[in-house]
């Protein structure tokens, strides 16, 4: 008779929960009532059913944003875990939505639910696409903007995991600064 | 101790889940 280990039954337990919400651009309703939660999950099996189970990002509307945030922590700058928080921010160009997007967003999920940001993981609150006419943007955003070494060290692992290359910047922003901007561009307070 | 998981790792398991 054949033996079923452990480890063939057992799912892969996460670090944490995470929630992964959709964001649809109706004009006709506010912002908080176009933000929906699809599910949460807490294990390697589960992150896949629902990963396989969704649209990529290149196949959305123009307009829509996924957001995967650790579970208790809203996709919203008003969060109590986000205020204080920024974001590194990639903006790609419109070709890179064929090329890349679906790439560097999967790549990005894999580096929050793997934790792969070392001891500074607990800074990661979340990560949001947005895909948009102009340019799709991924970010991940984590919540103290006064933390720079954590914040470094993410944005140079990030920057790794991707395979951007040396010469491709990325730059972190507060929430506070893109919140309150007048103009179209938000300054970084890092970059690496 | 923190569960970390490498991307390899992590994308082994794609197809595994759907047929589970």
């Amino acid at each position: 008779s054949e033996t079923v280990t452990p480890a063939q039954y057992l799912k892969h337990p996460l670090q944490n929960r995470w929630a992964l919400w959709y964001f649809k651009n109706d004009k006709t309703k506010g912002w908080t009532e176009n933000l929906r939660l699809i599910a949460k999950f807490d294990t390697v099996e589960d992150f896949w059913a629902l990963y396989n189970h969704i649209q990529q990002p290149s196949k959305l509307l123009f307009g829509c944003d996924y957001c995967l945030f650790k579970d208790g922590i809203k996709p919203m700058w008003e969060d109590d875990k986000n205020k204080k928080g920024g974001r590194w921010l990639m903006t790609l160009n419109k070709q890179q939505r064929h090329n890349d997007l679906d790439r560097y967003w999967l790549e990005t999920l894999l580096c929050l639910i793997g934790e792969a940001f070392d001891e500074h993981s607990d800074e990661v609150c979340g990560a949001v696409v947005n895909v948009r006419p102009k340019g799709d943007k991924i970010a991940i955003w984590t919540g103290n903007c006064q933390n720079r070494e954590a914040i470094v060290s993410i944005g140079q692992l990030y920057k790794e995991r991707l395979g951007l290359s040396l010469k491709a910047l990325i730059g972190y922003q507060s929430h506070d600064d893109t919140s309150s901007k007048s103009g179209s561009t938000t300054k970084n307070l890092f970059s690496v | 101790g923190k569960k970390r998981y490498d991307r390899e790792f992590l994308l082994g398991f794609q197809f595994i889940a759907a047929s589970t």
